[in-house]
């Protein structure tokens, strides 16, 4: 495992944590999409299947069960204990519109037509456009708190690490996986219009607000 | 062939 690979998953897990924290201190999860939560819910569980039949490293299954487990705590939070704060006004990005393209994408592109390669496929273009539903929440509200700042750029920057990773990978090992980096590109790509807006605005100590 | 799957990977 190389530096930018862990640096990765590292990012990945401050997100989860970042995010579960400040609904679990705030006690609210208003300005936080229920749906790309629901999302990337669906990720791990369809990425992970492998879990208990593909063992790689301590590492690794652990990082799986960690990433599976506060993702459904995330939607519990969400929906359950703090629905009353939820922004159900705000979060109206339609979801099928992600997984019904994710999922016929996976059936036509993949590296082998099985039934845990297209679901690993699946989750893998699924991933990449999770995050719109909150973006769109974010641009429809016109602000950010800036711990949802924090959480978001620390999502991002995850798939970008990923993307040094593969390119060490690919000069290294020779090693390539064309879905994964197409896939990965395009996540970051959508991060681009938030990381400018949270490196000149959030870092200077202001809030995230959208130009009216 | 070095068209693998990050299965590794997270």
């Amino acid at each position: 495992m190389n530096v930018f690979r862990f640096l990765g998953d590292l990012s990945h897990l401050v997100a989860i944590v970042i995010l579960l924290l400040k609904i679990w201190k705030t006690r609210s999860c208003s300005g936080i999409s229920g749906r790309s939560q629901i999302l990337f819910a669906i990720v791990f569980t369809t990425r992970y299947l492998d879990l208990f039949s593909n063992f790689i490293s301590v590492y690794n299954t652990s990082m799986k069960i960690v990433y599976i487990t506060c993702s459904y705590a995330t939607v519990y939070l969400i929906y359950g204990k703090f629905k009353a704060t939820y922004d159900f006004n705000h979060d109206t990005f339609r979801i099928e519109f992600l997984l019904v393209p994710s999922a016929i994408l996976a059936f036509l592109v993949n590296h082998d037509f099985s039934p845990l390669e297209i679901l690993w496929t699946f989750s893998i273009y699924l991933e990449s456009v999770a995050i719109l539903p909150q973006l769109f929440l974010v641009s429809k509200t016109g602000e950010a708190e800036t711990i949802t700042s924090h959480y978001l750029f620390a999502l991002g920057s995850y798939r970008l690490l990923y993307l040094l990773n593969w390119l060490w990978r690919y000069f290294s090992q020779g090693f390539y996986d064309l879905i994964a980096l197409l896939s990965g590109i395009l996540q970051t790509v959508l991060y681009c219009d938030f990381f400018y807006l949270y490196i000149s605005k959030v870092l200077k100590g202001k809030k995230l607000s959208l130009p009216a | 062939d070095n068209l693998i799957n990050p299965k590794d990977e997270l």
